[in-house]
């Protein structure tokens, strides 16, 4: 099952890493940055999850509303022989309909680019069909690894969404900021 | 199939965006390092593939034959929402029986260090024995996927290995400079 792999490769690779050092690389942030991000209640890792796959690589073309603003402090780690290989994260300003803005750390999940990637290879042997499905099993294996995991706790939040059917163009500014709301 | 999620990741997430860039890399270096890697058919990744998964952060860990020289120019580029991801590679120096220092750059192919850490986990539910299988289909299925990558022709070198059994601590110099010589 491609997706459970996927998943749990996201976990100890990727989020077991940066998710823990997270609200103290936005606190030094936003101490050189006028505290910036205001309300702790969203010092966490915004994960996006369209179950179409479809991953832009800037936010912005995604939907203009979200701007980047700036990277948080990176982190340097030796990894598998890699010297110093780099972890960093964005930060994006997204204004709602009264033009206000919120700032929040977002990103897509990577893995759902590999699996997009893979249904368009034919040497993947990976139908849409088959990608949907593994989308979900990726959205619910990740789900059930965080909540287990002590030190993610609190640090993470999933915004899963199907927007093929949305003829907004600002449906995922509004669905992330929906989600940052609920947080407050 | 765990292991061949993993390995087409690893293809589409990394491979594809290195190593048609490896060469110019390399190349640009070297003229500011003195000409270190003389011979250009090495100038290729070398990817460890250790069967058993132990990886390990540091490659003079793994052996004392094998120091970290330098890190290649690094590549930056938008991905998934992240502004400027970096991607590094690092060049080694690895010393032979009569003390002369081979240059290459190699590395861990970093998903087998997942399979190893799902084999940790106790809600990953996978098998040390799995955890083997896993490692073989890996390899097999990205040896696969890189013959048929046009844009990763000629830029890389598998070195897959079984280490279990060995006692010399010198094995994983032996073996990736018994590589070096075949590519010569
Ligand atoms: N957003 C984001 N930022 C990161 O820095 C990052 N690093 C990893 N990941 C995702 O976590 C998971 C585990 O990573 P792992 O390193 O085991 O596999 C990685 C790793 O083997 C290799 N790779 C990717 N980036 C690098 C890199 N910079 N250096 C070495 N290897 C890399 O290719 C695999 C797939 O990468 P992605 O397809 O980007 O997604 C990965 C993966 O889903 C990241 N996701």
């Amino acid at each position: 099952n491609v997706a459970h792999g996927l998943a749990w490769s996201y976990y100890i690779g990727y989020l077991k890493i940066v998710l823990p050092r997270l609200k103290d690389s936005i606190s030094v942030f936003n101490e050189n940055n006028r505290f910036l991000l205001k309300c702790k209640k969203t010092w966490k890792l915004h994960i996006l999850l369209p179950l179409n796959c479809e991953v832009y690589d800037s936010l912005w073309r995604a939907d203009s509303r979200i701007q980047f603003i700036n990277n948080l402090p990176e982190l340097n780690v030796d990894r598998a022989g890699i010297k110093r290989r780099t972890y960093k994260n964005s930060i994006y300003g997204i204004s709602d309909e009264d033009q206000k803005t919120h700032f929040c750390v977002v990103e897509y999940a990577t893995p759902l680019q590999s699996l997009y990637a893979m249904s368009q290879d034919e040497n993947a042997a990976f139908s849409r069909q088959a990608r949907l499905e593994q989308a979900k099993l990726f959205c619910r294996t990740l789900e059930e690894i965080l909540e287990k995991s002590k030190e993610c706790s609190g640090c993470y939040q999933l915004i899963v969404y199907n927007d093929s059917e949305e003829n907004d163009k600002h449906f995922l500014s509004k669905e992330i900021l929906r989600h940052l709301k609920q947080q407050n």
